[in-house]
């Protein structure tokens, strides 16, 4: 299952 | 975090240092768009609302405060610096860059994650990054010439968005994460805005000549 990038990029 | 996704960052702070070292050094903003460093400002306010209340890394932190206040500075530089400021193509930098701020603020209120204050205005930011750059892009085609660090400066933020993308395949198969569609449309767009550039930084590059954008 892929889970949404959490805004830990800049 | 990956490799890719770390040179992305050093690429986007290597591009801001290059612009503040030749400012700096030269005491010249020749060639520099004021309203491309306008728009990252504003990019960069509205993204990083998320300093105030979620904690994700020192590193994040770091560099968040760095890319704001670095880009101040230039602006600052750009519009106050007293002789800087003499220095800027104001007659050629003229691309109407409210229109953007407007249509991507537009934009947002539409297409968001979800509809509270901070997520419409990251919508806004990652709209506005892909677009940020199409004043610089203007003045270097007006101007002809494009001087090496200029040259430098938008090919490091061309890279950075190369290796972002790198990063998101990389997340996408080795941590089982997706980025999210709004940033990868947005994401897309604003690496195409630079193929064209890097193009003809290739090509003086290879001829070993003075980058000439043609008209």
């Amino acid at each position: 299952k892929q889970d949404p990038i959490t805004k830990d990029e800049l | 975090m990956n490799i890719f996704r770390f040179a992305g960052d050093m690429f986007h702070l290597i591009s801001i240092l290059v612009l503040l070292l030749k400012i700096y050094a030269t005491k010249s903003c020749s060639g520099i768009s004021l309203k491309t460093q306008e728009l990252y400002a504003l990019v960069f306010v509205t993204r990083y609302l998320d300093l105030f209340t979620d904690f994700i890394s020192v590193y994040n932190t770091v560099m968040k405060l760095v890319f704001i206040g670095s880009t101040a500075a230039i602006v600052w530089c750009m519009q106050w610096h007293p002789v800087v400021k003499r220095s800027y193509d104001r007659e050629l930098d003229t691309f109407r860059h409210y229109f953007l701020v407007g249509a991507c603020f537009v934009l947002a209120l539409f297409l968001h994650e979800n509809f509270t204050f901070q997520e419409i205005f990251w919508a806004f930011s990652i709209y506005l990054e892909a677009v940020a750059i199409l004043p610089q892009l203007v003045l270097l085609q007006r101007s002809g010439n494009v001087d090496n660090l200029t040259g430098q400066y938008v090919f490091f933020l061309g890279a950075y968005r190369a290796f972002y993308i790198l990063n998101w395949i990389y997340r996408y198969f080795m941590e089982q994460r997706f980025s999210r569609w709004i940033s990868c449309i947005s994401g897309l767009v604003q690496t195409a805005l630079y193929a064209d550039f890097f193009y003809y930084y290739f090509l003086s590059w290879k001829n070993n000549a003075k980058l000439h954008l043609p008209a």
